[in-house]
């Protein structure tokens, strides 16, 4: 059972999960658009990776206690977990049930946007493997304020204010994925073992932008 | 455009201003 006061701050991070998300207008305007030409798709991912960012601090700055952290140590969370966090809510994209009929478009205009495929293959793991954890939007919400909010970003000073809260939104996780797995006991480690996949894409992502620029 | 913004010029840019409109 989840306290008083761990409800409450569950509660607040579903509102804000829910609150500030990739509007579903923009992900069906991605996939269905007729073909458009490589520059074209260039600007138009661009775009849609910013808005990702801007969403994603939305997000960040109504998750309890981050607004009491230092503003430079902010910038360091929010700097090292984005290409993370972005991963982990387009997989959640790629997975949610209004998208299932429209992942095969997704997948292919993907695989043809000019990005190699050593770097998308990896990709497309990671959100089927996510797919197969079955999770519910609590848990993406939370693992999201768990990447979020991890203590060894690059250029992070109160390292140890950050861990107690990731500790805390890491303890509802574990009860929610109790609750909502109960025959599957190891539900909440391998949501940890994802967060280390995720990690490798943040040390490829610089790489994946430069083999597209030059592509 | 945003295209020319770096990440860290969208972070300090939404962590000042509201994009929930």
């Amino acid at each position: 059972e989840l306290t008083q006061e761990q409800m409450g701050l569950l509660q607040y991070v579903m509102d804000s999960h829910l609150k500030h998300r990739l509007p579903q207008s923009l992900a069906t305007r991605l996939i269905l658009q007729d073909d458009m030409g490589s520059d074209d798709n260039f600007v138009f991912l661009t775009e849609m990776a910013t808005r990702h960012v801007q969403i994603l601090v939305e997000f960040t700055k109504k998750l309890p206690g981050f607004q009491t952290l230092d503003h430079e140590d902010q910038i360091a969370l929010l700097k090292g977990s984005a290409v993370e966090a972005m991963f982990l809510r387009s997989a959640e994209l790629f997975n949610r049930k209004l998208l299932e009929r429209h992942t095969d478009i997704l997948e292919e205009r993907i695989r043809k946007s000019g990005i190699s495929h050593d770097y998308i293959n990896p990709m497309f793991n990671f959100y089927k493997s996510v797919g197969e954890l079955k999770m519910v939007e609590e848990e993406y919400a939370l693992l999201t304020a768990v990447v979020i909010l991890t203590p060894d970003r690059q250029y992070l000073k109160d390292k140890e204010s950050v861990e107690k809260l990731q500790e805390t939104f890491l303890h509802i996780l574990e009860k929610i994925c109790k609750r909502h797995h109960p025959d599957n006991p190891q539900h909440f480690a391998r949501l940890l073992g994802r967060l280390t996949e995720l990690r490798t894409f943040s040390h490829h992502h610089a790489d994946m932008l430069m083999s597209w620029r030059m592509n | 455009p945003a295209s020319n913004l770096g990440l860290e010029d969208i972070i300090r840019k939404a962590l000042m201003g509201n994009f929930d409109d």
